[in-house]
């Protein structure tokens, strides 16, 4: 079988607020993501090995709503949430509302391979990841980015008039 | 929202989605992303990673409806992807897309938004990124 990879970083794409200076970054971080995920597929690695890798890039960059530069709360906190499946043998793991994790999705793949589980969340979740070596912890400030912290403050004025987000439905996807 | 969905050279498939959520979230919000079915599903036959408005796509169970009519549909993947995203959603007031791909490396990145962050390679070993529809 020839190996095939695909990636997505969000269909919130706000079309006003692509420069080209903003598209070509985007650009260039979608590109590593696929080189890391499909330089897996490449060595012989299995798909689970590749989105692992692919969305472990993707939450590395700031430009994309998950891991550093995720959307902030209405307490200005950072929630994320992760999953992943093998589709040979439909275990799935997923994470939900943790705060200190860099990679989410690879807590989720520790929740699919090393527990029992489905789904943790919150609190536990992270309590169960310090028990998994290479799960890495960082301090809540490492996923905060400007543009991010710009929108929740947008987001709270017009909702304090009563009016809708400036970023329209994008906000629900952020 | 970030996913990636994959064919290895052994046939297997996998997905996988990370999120932020929402901006201006309260309550604990959870969208799809997390929630196997709705924002992520893989089996033998497809896997599918979603980016929307995530109450939609776990209404819609958008992930697993679209392996289901893979499967039991014995619907091509582009056209079972295209109905869920293009028709499904909108019709409940969602929005948002998927990336799709099945056992035979067919690979479609459906949304019904101005653009969607995206990236494939293909059977070919074509490389490609892209972000607006147009």
């Amino acid at each position: 079988t020839r190996p095939v990879l695909a990636i997505h970083g969000g269909a919130g794409v706000i079309r006003s607020t692509l420069t080209p200076e903003i598209e070509a970054s985007v650009k260039a971080d979608l590109r590593r993501a696929l080189d890391a995920g499909y330089g897996v597929l490449e060595a012989g690695g299995s798909a689970v090995d590749a989105v692992a890798r692919a969305v472990v890039a993707l939450e590395d960059s700031p430009h994309f709503n998950a891991g550093k530069g995720a959307v902030f709360t209405h307490d200005g906190r950072n929630e994320l949430d992760a999953s992943i499946m093998d589709g040979s043998t439909r275990r799935a793991g997923a994470i939900a509302g943790v705060t200190r994790v860099r990679n989410p999705v690879l807590l989720a793949r520790a929740v699919m391979e090393r527990s029992p589980h489905v789904m943790l969340i919150g609190e536990g979740a992270e309590a169960f990841g310090r028990s998994i070596e290479g799960i890495d912890f960082v301090e809540p400030s490492y996923f905060h980015t400007d543009v991010r912290w710009r929108q929740l403050r947008e987001a709270i004025e017009k909702e304090s008039r009563h009016e809708p987000s400036a970023q329209g439905r994008a906000i629900h996807y952020g | 929202t970030v996913g990636a969905v994959a064919l290895d050279a052994r046939g297997r498939l996998a997905a996988a989605t990370s999120t932020g959520g929402m901006t201006n979230k309260r309550w604990g919000r959870v969208g799809d992303s997390p929630v196997i079915g709705a924002g992520t599903y893989a089996n033998a036959r497809c896997a599918v990673s979603a980016t929307g408005w995530g109450e939609f796509f776990i209404r819609a169970a958008v992930a697993h409806d679209i392996c289901a009519r893979v499967e039991y549909g014995r619907q091509a993947l582009a056209d079972a992807a295209r109905t869920v995203i293009m028709e499904t959603i909108p019709a409940l007031g969602g929005d948002g897309g998927v990336i799709a791909i099945d056992a035979q490396g067919q690979v479609t990145l459906p949304f019904n938004t101005d653009g969607m962050y995206r990236g494939w390679v293909d059977r070919d070993g074509g490389r490609h990124v892209a972000i607006l529809a147009d």
